[in-house]
């Protein structure tokens, strides 16, 4: 990676951001979902927070322009140069160009606007030219699948040589008491799992982590741990025999090992054994005596023989037969101490396997001292 | 100029290359005076040399197929290195 000329940076950790026009493209919301998304690329990954601002002045004032536009670099119409940016400073300092000759877009087509406001965002927070053909600050522009887009690992080692790591969460000033989002009654939760002796809730773009012993989760960004998976994710299961966590979102799943990312990773769900019409994951519970991991989707599910590495014949099955009482759409499931607790919205279902009946009902987040 | 390889390049990717080096390379062509033209050669082979380079082509310092599929990819108008 390289940082820019003279190696400028924002000397503070707010910044503003405010568009002072819109391409006639796209929608105005998708411009400025595509703009946000791309911040939170790097706010991901650094201690900054960007903040939208619709009059006055702002860190980074963001334009789409026909060719000469007032900065003694005028832009050459449909494709070769498609957008530029200025490094952190004042006035034009910070600011992004988007040549309006091109057809921005949301989707593969023309020149996605989200893909190309991340590099150029990089540059405006500081960022040069990267020589990895990997990361978004490679000078020239290709496709990536939005689905599975990452920074790389040179973008992060770059922006992060500006600004470091995103702060570790600070704890709360009564450390015996929890996160109060966490405590919100209607809580629910994307995925839930153990890992190791401890167990993961993961919601939007953070997980906590909680052990036995502590009354206290942790509390971090997902990107902090594995830059590469998805936020939102579906499914989680720990696979203790192989001391690996699988995480699934939409039709991929990844493997993670610690806070390693497994190579070849991410694979295809149907990989697995599911038929095409399966497109995602809800809920996934390994079962250790078994060792079979079974896999909630809508009210049906199935189960997979983690030592054959296959699905099992004769699934799916109806969850409700087999799990009485089971029988609303599950966010998340894990195991613990031969329970199965399975999660559908603010409500928690601690399942007996072998006497096949629900023993309570409680709430979400009843593992946290609310 | 540089020839490539049994095919040379036009004047138009001549004059397209020469406007790439200098917006993206820092490549001044017009501070050459144009009588030590042997000196302008070399000028433009070490930057299409460090174009090539810093962009993971191969490193022939000619103004080949590759070189200039690559320079007619579209791009960020940030120049790759400064002076």
């Amino acid at each position: 990676f390289r940082v820019m000329q003279g190696r400028p940076v924002w000397k503070k950790h707010f910044i503003t951001y405010r568009m002072k026009n819109y391409t006639p493209d796209m929608k105005p919301e998708d411009v400025d979902y595509a703009i946000q998304k791309a911040f939170q690329v790097w706010s991901d990954v650094t201690p900054l927070k960007f903040r939208k601002i619709n009059t006055g002045e702002a860190d980074i004032m963001i334009q789409f322009a026909h060719g000469a536009h007032g900065d003694y670099s005028p832009f050459d119409g449909r494709n070769g140069i498609l957008a530029h940016a200025f490094g952190p400073g004042p006035g034009i300092g910070g600011d992004t160009h988007f040549d309006e000759a091109e057809i921005w877009t949301k989707s593969y087509k023309g020149t996605n606007l989200f893909l190309v406001a991340v590099h150029e965002l990089g540059h405006s927070l500081g960022l040069g030219h990267s020589h990895d053909p990997k990361a978004i600050m490679f000078p020239t522009y290709s496709y990536i699948d939005l689905s599975t887009f990452r920074l790389s690992a040179d973008d992060i080692r770059g922006i992060q040589s500006l600004y470091g790591a995103p702060e570790k969460p600070r704890p709360s000033s009564k450390p015996d008491s929890t996160d109060p989002t966490v405590c919100d009654p209607n809580m629910s939760f994307d995925a839930v799992t153990t890992v190791g002796d401890k167990i993961f809730f993961f919601k939007d773009r953070y997980f906590w982590r909680k052990t036995f012993r502590t009354l206290v989760p942790e509390f971090h960004p997902i990107s902090s741990f594995w830059p590469s998976l998805p936020s939102g994710i579906d499914a989680a299961y720990e696979v203790t025999s192989r001391d690996s966590v699988f995480i699934f979102k939409g039709n991929k799943f990844w493997a993670i090992r610690g806070n390693e990312e497994q190579a070849g990773y991410p694979r295809g769900i149907h990989t697995l054994g599911f038929p095409p019409t399966v497109r995602k994951i809800d809920a996934a519970i390994f079962d250790k005596e078994k060792q079979k991991t079974y896999f909630f989707v809508e009210d049906k599910y199935w189960r997979f023989d983690e030592k054959r590495q296959s699905m099992e014949p004769g699934y799916p099955k109806q969850i409700a037969e087999d799990f009485p009482g089971i029988d609303s759409k599950l966010d998340a499931a894990f195991e613990s101490f031969g329970f199965f607790y399975f999660f559908s919205g603010s409500s928690q279902f601690e399942f007996d396997p072998n006497a096949k009946k629900v023993t309570h009902v409680l709430k979400s987040n009843s593992w946290f001292n609310c | 100029v540089p020839l490539t390889n049994g095919t040379s390049p036009g004047e138009s990717d001549v004059a397209f290359a020469q406007r790439y080096l200098a917006d993206f390379y820092d490549l001044k062509m017009e501070t050459i005076p144009m009588t030590k033209m042997r000196v302008n050669r070399n000028f433009m082979e070490n930057k299409i040399q460090e174009m090539q380079q810093f962009l993971g082509l191969k490193v022939t310092g000619q103004l080949d197929t590759a070189t200039l599929d690559m320079m007619h990819r579209p791009r960020c108008g940030v120049p790759d290195v400064y002076d």
